[in-house]
């Protein structure tokens, strides 16, 4: 289905950001994406704290999920 | 004042380019 399809995807763009595999993001991650991403420090906080939905620092695969399928607009839940 | 729906579209528009970023990044990363 198309959600399956999204939510692969949404795994493989986590883990660029995930590195170590923690199961989640943090600001620290997002900030070493600046100089891999055509984004500056500023905007990669803007995305992160967009995200990040609940506003408790970390960025889980549920909201990247989300946030991604908002991209192709479409709600993934 | 703030306008609203601007800040939503820019935003939108961030998120955008941070989601096209990641797929451009994932061949070859």
């Amino acid at each position: 289905s198309i959600e399956e399809m999204v939510k692969e995807k949404s795994r493989e763009l986590f883990a660029l950001c995930d590195k170590e595999g923690k199961g989640f993001i943090n600001k620290v991650d997002m900030q070493r994406l600046h100089g891999e991403l055509p984004l500056s420090d500023e905007q990669l906080r803007d995305v992160f704290d967009s995200l990040d939905n609940d506003g408790n620092g970390f960025l889980t695969f549920e909201e990247f999920c989300e946030g991604f399928g908002g991209f192709l607009g479409l709600n993934v839940s | 004042k703030p306008d609203v729906s601007k800040t939503g579209a820019s935003n939108e528009r961030m998120l955008a380019n941070f989601f096209n970023s990641l797929l451009n990044k994932k061949p070859g990363s």
